[in-house]
């Protein structure tokens, strides 16, 4: 949440047996933040490892009215660097999580 | 519970819930 002011984590263990986690995001800086967002609110929902992109994933974000368009830059960057390191943690660990 | 929604987009959940305050950072 460094530079994006947006928090991604894990909403449940990653027990590595599949591509699909599950993933939660909220607003921890709300200054960093252009548009209207709502504040205290995490929204958890499913990312596909293999089929899923973060821009994807923060355009239905920012179509559901949880982000604005000017935003939806800092929630793919968010998402992604959250999935770059799941996978990097995978790669080390392939004896399971 | 009634704190958490659920709204659906382009056949993808999201649910929706309030963050613990533990987790808030102080702003």
């Amino acid at each position: 949440a460094e530079d994006t002011g947006l928090r991604v984590e894990l909403a449940e263990e990653d027990d590595c047996s599949n591509s699909s986690l599950a993933l939660r995001l909220w607003v921890e800086d709300p200054k960093k933040l252009k548009g209207k967002h709502k504040d205290n609110e995490a929204i958890e929902f499913s990312f596909n490892l293999e089929t899923d992109t973060p821009e994807e994933v923060a355009f239905e974000m920012v179509k559901s009215g949880f982000f604005h368009e000017s935003d939806s830059k800092a929630v793919a960057k968010s998402i992604r660097d959250r999935v770059t390191l799941i996978k990097k943690t995978r790669e080390k660990k392939p004896a399971g999580c | 519970s009634s704190l958490t929604q659920v709204v659906h987009s382009a056949g993808r959940r999201f649910i929706v819930s309030p963050v613990p305050e533990s987790r808030l950072r102080e702003s």
